[in-house]
């Protein structure tokens, strides 16, 4: 899963 | 964004803003664990540290700053306005029962051993166990106001509708973050027997008293 996806929720 | 996701920061705003409501009218802090307060302040200022360097949307940064704002100024409130009201006798939870385990935990178990992966894997482990002071707290005075059990209500659906979001998300985009997932899965669980409390009394306009 690339990085920045998986830290876009709150 | 989804709909379940939406839900979900809604209600956790809703949180935030029945509980500054509940203070500010009433002038008290009675009930409400500082101590969870605290660490809900960790867990922003923790996985909220790119807040400044990586740009989501214009929604992700405003929820973000609305967060850490309103629960610095929750503890302000607390430990600073209305200590004559804060209970500290009973909001006695020893927090470093919670905080060591969590920090090595993130340590062994993450995504990647980078800091700032292992700051945020610290801050969705603590944000699961973020709510034990203030329910070991409610469990020691044996009641909860009323307000306050709405403010609980809300807190603990925020994270049931962020596990219909990953739901969705999984079959919708393939998106899949275990460690979140089972953080969340536990921090739902830890509030079960409240929703029980909750549905079964409060939505029949009774108070919540547990046999303390």
């Amino acid at each position: 899963v690339e990085k920045v996806k998986r830290h876009d929720e709150l | 964004m989804n709909i379940f996701r939406l839900c979900g920061d809604m209600s956790h705003l809703a949180a935030i803003i029945i509980l500054l409501l509940k203070m500010w009218k009433t002038r008290s802090v009675a009930g409400i664990s500082g101590k969870s307060q605290i660490l809900f302040a960790t867990v922003f200022t923790a996985r909220y540290l790119d807040l400044f360097t990586s740009f989501i949307s214009i929604y992700n940064t405003c929820m973000k700053v609305f967060f850490i704002g309103t629960v610095y100024f929750t503890i302000y409130l607390i430990y600073m306005k209305f200590k004559a009201t804060y209970d500290s006798n009973h909001d006695s939870f020893r927090v470093e029962f919670l905080i060591v385990p969590v920090g090595g935990l993130a340590f062994l178990v993450n995504h990647e051993f980078a800091p700032l992966e292992i700051i945020w894997t610290f801050s969705i482990y603590l944000e699961s166990v973020a709510i034990l002071p203030q329910l070991f707290m409610i469990s020691k005075t044996g009641e909860a106001e009323t307000i306050t059990s709405h403010y609980l209500f809300a807190l603990g659906s925020y994270r049931a509708l962020y596990l219909c979001n990953w739901i969705y998300r999984y079959y919708a985009e393939g998106f899949f973050d275990l460690i979140a997932v089972v953080a969340g899965v536990v921090q739902t669980i830890l509030y079960c027997d409240f929703f029980y409390l909750y549905i079964t009394k409060v939505m029949k306009g009774k108070k919540i008293s547990l046999p303390a």
